[in-house]
């Protein structure tokens, strides 16, 4: 299995950074390490989080559609939370 | 719907607003318009009543501010963050804050206010967000005409205030479709470019071979040339075309691009002018025609001559031996056709002439 401690490739880098930006606005994704195995567990619900109320597929993975959706233009009051 | 933790919500019907700063991009007059009608969105449905002052402080401040305007959640430029708003309560709460790196509009050319400002005062008021993608309240922005507020957004508002004693008449969206209600029949399907395009009131679903869940979006998110609620459509591979059916009307897609020169009428098929819409629409790659549906009867039109076949049109029944006597939607695949009828699906063998398998309309959205 590759090392979770090497670095990812850049797109993936930026995929990542993006998504992590998005859950920790409006899904309460607590601020941490990339890479880090209790932060990937985290950073999985919080995914599966923002599938479930986007009825999108739930995978907790950051496939193109729910990337997609993080990139559109909305409100910025969190959707999760006060 | 939702509402915050605790429900927050006014305990006084009669709230006051104050706008305190304007968009450059549009007259100060547009901008107290688009305000002012999105508060009466609100207004209409419930008790609450909303009094403008020009000065001190109102229970919701409204002002344009970008990137970090004073309450430690900063904007982000053109895009992305449109706006946001405090649930009820002292100081900020209720105050309402739009990005002004942002365009602005009274249109669909930018973000349109009034739609923005509708959504952002229904959190002033203690609405969170919907997860109903035809909600005003769903958190992504996308540009509607008509009544803004769907059931759900009324229901969730309610819910809070009661409804106004003296109600206006209202036209509510409905709420999106639900994919597994046992009774769901479709306005329309087609094929799209390898997916299936199932079309229902104002929302389609995208059926893909490999993904397991249909993807839900509204119909002018994608097409915002497109009306609300389509009646046929059909896909014509060798052309790479879609052609829409609402009414008497049809238009042409190329992907997600629409076609200059549409719409056009339906008649220009050769449909005559009695016909006022189609029901369904299917093209038989094997044979080159289209088959299109209305009521009891169906045509068949030949795409490459551009012209209907004689002897049509003829009744659905007497050709399709097991169908129902009308047709809602219509997709060919691999010599069998599949008709949707109420929440009945049809698999109709070309080569054996009959129906050979029946569905609930909604197994092809994996219910």
């Amino acid at each position: 299995a590759p090392s979770s401690a090497l670095p990812l490739p850049s797109e993936d880098t930026d995929r990542r950074n993006i998504a992590e930006e998005y859950l920790r606005r409006f899904y309460r994704l607590p601020a941490g390490l990339q890479g880090k195995q209790g932060d990937s567990d985290g950073f999985k619900t919080k995914i599966k989080e923002m599938q479930r109320f986007f009825k999108l597929k739930v995978t907790g993975n950051l496939d193109d559609n729910t990337l997609e959706l993080m990139k559109q233009a909305r409100c910025g009051v969190p959707d999760i939370g006060e | 719907y939702n509402h915050f933790p605790r429900h927050l919500k006014w305990q006084n019907n009669n709230i006051t607003f104050r706008i305190l700063n304007y968009t450059p991009d549009l007259k100060k007059s547009d901008v107290d318009r688009a305000i002012r009608n999105a508060l009466n969105v609100w207004a209409d449905v419930t008790p609450l009543t909303f009094k403008k002052l020009y000065a001190g402080n109102a229970d919701i401040m409204i002002s344009f501010g970008s990137k970090e305007h004073g309450d430690y959640n900063p904007f982000d430029g053109p895009d992305g963050l449109l706006a946001h708003a405090y649930p009820p309560g002292q100081g900020i709460g209720g105050d309402t804050h739009f990005d002004e790196d942002e365009h602005w509009s009274k249109d669909s050319s930018a973000y349109n206010l009034f739609v923005v400002a509708a959504h952002e005062l229904g959190h002033a008021l203690g609405m969170s967000h919907s997860s109903d993608a035809g909600a005003l309240m769903y958190p992504v922005y996308s540009y509607t005409t008509g009544y803004p507020l769907a059931e759900d957004d009324i229901e969730g508002i309610q819910a809070l205030y009661g409804p106004n004693p003296n109600p206006r008449k209202v036209k509510p969206k409905p709420d999106a479709p639900n994919k597994c209600d046992p009774m769901l029949s479709f306005d329309a399907a087609t094929e799209l470019r390898g997916e299936t395009i199932i079309f229902k009131d104002r929302f389609y679903w995208r059926v893909h071979p490999q993904m397991v869940e249909p993807e839900q979006t509204l119909i002018k998110s994608t097409w915002p040339s497109l009306p609300n609620k389509v009646d046929a459509a059909y896909e014509n591979p060798e052309k790479d075309l879609v052609i829409i059916f609402s009414g008497i009307r049809m238009w042409a897609l190329n992907g997600y691009n629409l076609v200059d020169g549409y719409p056009k009428y339906i008649h220009k098929l050769g449909l005559p002018k009695t016909v006022r819409k189609v029901d369904a629409a299917v093209y038989i790659k094997d044979t080159g025609k289209t088959l299109l549906f209305t009521d009891e009867d169906y045509w068949s039109y030949d795409e490459a001559t551009g012209t209907m076949d004689s002897g049509y049109p003829r009744v659905i029944e007497d050709d399709f031996p097991g169908m129902d006597d009308e047709v809602d939607a219509a997709v060919y695949h691999y010599g069998y056709l599949y008709f949707f009828h109420e929440h009945t699906q049809y698999e109709y063998s070309y080569t054996a002439r009959k129906v050979i398998r029946i569905m609930r309309t909604n197994s092809i959205l994996n219910c």
